[in-house]
């Protein structure tokens, strides 16, 4: 529903850059599809589809060759954050590896109008999420694989090859876990909302040191069909300031430092509690567990008489000073160190959803950025979280993470996509409704 | 793919980041930023579901 929607925005298939192939129909007709443990539903292109050219580039399904198809015809459409496609629920075999599942109702896309359609590799989708989030309660292809006693146990997993020089891209095993690609066992955490597959983390690490936002907890979800790693704005300035990413200027947050810097630090100081702060310094209405934007636009004037407008965003400025200034307290810092410091990520704030780029010969000093999952650590290095684009003098080098703020109460939230899944193993446990994370091998 | 072990393995490809489709990540960022604030601005509340 409406309320899902920042989540389903965050997927950005023009870098997913793992795929598979499945069939459908009889005799199989072969589609290459992304497998997403971040939706439900399985869509191809259809031979009906006209008016997109992104359909005139991918394999299409025609109904009239198959054998085992079962018309539906309802209408069906799903938006993503990165382009939309609709067509119509039609039914059929599909053929997954050796494995043939009966009866899947899919999507057959009449429209594709995206870009992002146009120049992915993939013809289609093949969601691999909960029935709670399947576009018309469609069930969905791994349910069936399992009521149609296709696998032993109600398990898959991921392997992704982050090594480029190999063929080989990656594996995705149902029925269970390959153990020729991962070492030692896996931590296991309790899915906390269905749907996705969401669970509690604890506190992100750069070079050992608390982040301090999910220093309580946050929530997560492991996405295969998602590259990056996402997390807060606040969070993602630390990164970026700790690897050198560069950043876009917020003069909202660099007023609130130099203006209200000093106060943040004393009501801290004297244990005020952090989240009634800038509530109380009026940048924020609190609504009882944090603060809320208290939608006013403000004009400043500045020294050379013009006018300055400023809105919502100070409250969120403010709201990442109070996290920053609160670690780096955490951490003993001076006053002064502290103020400069938190001036300096006002520098790195990442653009939302958008990438940044960094120096490629500083890659040996980049600190390792941590994620504590089932009370263990499970760390990137920076040759595991920084991707390479391009070869020879012309590579650039593009951190791994990206900026998205998804408010409590169902965030903070961490999208911990192809990167983090490229660097840890991971299984699907739907009988005992858990994701478990291994080293890679 | 082998099941001789009870599990089913599908082999997948690599598409290595470059320059084409980051240019179009940027294109498509800028389309959704662009519809989120028409969202914004007259209140709709989007939905993914049937139509």
């Amino acid at each position: 529903d409406g309320s899902d929607t920042d989540i389903v925005a965050l997927k950005n298939y023009m870098d997913a850059q793992y795929y598979g192939e499945i069939g459908i129909g009889t005799p199989p007709q072969k589609f290459t599809v992304i497998f997403d443990t971040g939706s439900s539903n399985l869509w191809v292109p259809s031979v009906k589809c006209y008016f997109s050219v992104a359909c005139y580039v991918h394999s299409k399904y025609k109904s009239s060759l198959s054998s085992t198809y079962q018309k539906n015809g309802k209408p069906a459409e799903i938006h993503y954050g990165t382009g939309a496609i609709s067509g119509l629920f039609s039914q059929d075999y599909v053929k997954v590896g050796d494995l043939v599942v009966k009866n899947q109702v899919f999507i057959e896309a009449t429209r594709e109008p995206s870009v992002t359609f146009l120049v992915g590799k993939f013809d289609g989708i093949c969601g691999l999420g909960f029935q709670e989030i399947s576009v018309g309660n469609v069930v969905p292809l791994w349910y069936n694989m399992i009521s149609q006693g296709l696998v032993k146990e109600p398990v898959f997993s991921f392997w992704f090859n982050r090594n480029a020089d190999d063929e080989e891209g990656g594996e995705i095993v149902f029925g269970g876990a390959d153990p020729n690609h991962y070492k030692g066992n896996h931590t296991y955490v309790p899915i906390t909302r269905k749907g996705y597959w969401q669970f509690d983390m604890g506190d992100v690490l750069i070079d050992g040191r608390s982040s301090g936002i999910c220093s309580g907890s946050c929530a997560a979800i492991a996405d295969s069909g998602t590259s990056l790693i996402a997390g807060p704005t606040a969070t993602i300035a630390e990164i970026n300031h700790a690897i050198g990413a560069s950043g876009i200027v917020s003069q909202e947050c660099k007023t609130v430092v130099s203006q209200y810097g000093k106060t943040i630090l004393t009501l801290l100081l004297s244990e005020r509690q952090p989240k009634k702060i800038c509530s109380q310094i009026g940048l924020c209405a609190f609504d009882g567990t944090r603060g809320v934007s208290i939608g006013i636009e403000s004009i400043v004037t500045e020294n050379d008489g013009s006018a300055v407008g400023w809105g919502d965003s100070m409250c969120s400025a403010c709201e990442m000073a109070v996290v920053w200034i609160q670690s780096q307290l955490k951490q003993n810092q001076t006053q002064e160190r502290i103020l400069s410091y938190v001036n300096e990520l006002c520098d790195r704030l990442p653009s939302p959803m958008g990438e940044s780029a960094v120096d490629c010969s500083r890659l040996s000093s980049m600190p390792s950025v941590s994620f504590t999952i089932g009370g263990k650590v499970f760390s990137l290095k920076a040759e595991q979280y920084i991707l390479k684009v391009g070869d020879g003098p012309a590579t650039q080098c593009i951190s791994g993470f990206t900026a998205l703020d998804v408010p409590p109460p169902r965030g903070p939230l961490w999208i911990l996509g192809d990167v983090f899944m490229g660097a840890y193993h991971t299984v699907f446990d739907y009988g005992n409704m858990r994701v478990g994370f291994a080293q890679a091998a | 793919t082998s099941a001789t072990d009870g599990l089913f393995r599908i082999n997948l490809k690599r598409r290595p980041l470059d320059e084409n489709n980051r240019i179009a990540a940027r294109v498509t960022a800028r389309a959704t930023e662009s519809s989120r604030s028409s969202i914004r601005k007259f209140g709709y509340r989007g939905t993914s579901s049937l139509t």
